[in-house]
């Protein structure tokens, strides 16, 4: 269920998925961090170039797929995108 | 789990038999058609940093595909990335020795493209903690049973209890917010135990939480880019970040790293200094590591 809640604080909840998720088999505590620098920082970005918060949201849903990850609810900051994940 | 996207970099926490690397492909793919950011060079890629850590798995033959494996896992990073390192962060044998892979800095980028010079410094502090106090887990176990029906309209229980659990846990405390900053929280309470939160600072500093608080291998972990001593006011270092974080979960063993740009980062010297005489724990462990342009700072407690 992919859809845009304007009532809540939240950019985007999937209220579906956080009713049905069943936790009994997340066993394992310890994290894989992966942190990935595309450049320095912001001002290092190519000139008139799109920045990584410009790629659609679908789109790094598909991703987050491939990581066995949905999308529980997302914030959007003025510098940052916070999603916060099933497991 | 949780994401997070900036401008220019992401970071990716992944708990469970989640399948982290295997984005990689997917992700510089999709930069390189979107945003037409190509990092090939020679059949690798190479951006300006890649850091990938874990600590050792409880349970590494449930987790799938070379997540099983260190080696693998490392293996599979070099066929990416042609500069990379890995490291075995703490005591071989231990139960609790951290694993980082981690690229040279792409120097060259920095400079193509005329980006400032200045020197920012970056700051990660990570706390790993077993073995919670139980009546610190119970805070993270709700009766609500999964598959309950969805009102449109109605309130989100997993979201709504998981605000609830980070007021009364504190953890929306853990910094002095004394500049008061905008600081958003987004947190969720699994069903039937677990918690996760994204918490942020002045729209580009966060901190997350993640806890699994089952009996037996109780885990919770604290990670922060939050620079705490510009967001005090100078009032707060992250000696008393970290005891505010032990007091909310009282863990039997926990392990401290703190990644830092900067080698004159003053929290560096008082997470060194200051941590010998905890009052309810004894240091085991204290490694410093010189990583590149990053200095890494291993610590590793037990309760007395």
């Amino acid at each position: 269920t992919v859809s845009m809640d304007e009532k809540s604080s939240h950019t985007y909840i999937d209220r579906e998925l956080s009713a049905n998720l069943d936790s009994t088999d997340a066993f394992e505590g310890p994290e894989k961090l992966l942190e990935i620098w595309f450049f320095k920082n912001a001002n290092s970005i190519p000139p008139k170039s799109k920045t990584l918060r410009s790629i659609e949201f679908k789109i790094w849903v598909r991703l987050l797929q491939l990581v066995k990850c949905q999308v529980l609810s997302m914030k959007q900051t003025e510098k940052m995108d916070a999603f916060l994940l099933s497991e | 789990s949780s994401l997070f996207v900036f401008d220019h970099k992401l970071t990716l926490k992944t708990c469970g038999t989640t399948t982290t690397l295997f984005c990689l492909e997917e992700l510089f793919r999709t930069v390189r058609d979107h945003l037409g950011w190509n990092f090939c060079l020679q059949g690798k890629i190479n951006p300006y940093k890649v850091f990938y850590s874990r600590r050792c798995f409880m349970f590494p033959k449930k987790q799938q595909g070379i997540h099983q494996n260190w080696d693998d896992e490392t293996h599979y990073l070099d066929q990416f990335f042609s500069k990379g390192k890995s490291y075995l962060v703490g005591r071989l044998g231990q139960t609790s020795h951290w694993n980082l892979y981690v690229t040279e800095t792409n120097k060259e980028l920095e400079a193509q493209y005329g980006g400032t010079n200045e020197e920012e410094d970056d700051e990660t502090l990570e706390i790993l903690m077993t073995g919670l106090g139980p009546a610190k887990a119970a805070q993270f176990v709700t009766t609500r049973e999964p598959g309950q029906p969805v009102e449109s309209d109605g309130e989100d229980e997993g979201h709504d209890l998981g605000f609830r659990v980070t007021q009364q846990t504190q953890l929306d405390q853990v910094y002095e917010n004394v500049k008061n900053v905008s600081f958003q929280q987004d947190a969720f309470a699994f069903t039937p135990c677990g918690y996760s939160s994204n918490l942020v600072l002045d729209h580009e500093y966060f901190y997350t939480l993640h806890v699994t608080p089952e009996v037996g291998w109780s885990y919770a972990s604290f990670e922060s880019n939050v620079p705490v001593r510009d967001m005090s006011c100078g009032t707060q270092d992250n000696v008393n970040v970290m005891e505010r974080v032990l007091g909310v979960f009282q863990p039997s063993d926990f392990c401290l790293t703190f990644f830092s740009r900067d080698f004159a980062n003053d929290n560096f010297d008082k997470l060194g200094k200051h941590t010998q005489n905890l009052s309810n724990y004894i240091r085991r462990d204290k490694i410093v590591y010189d990583l590149d342009d990053y200095q890494l700072l291993y610590l590793r407690f037990e309760r007395k």
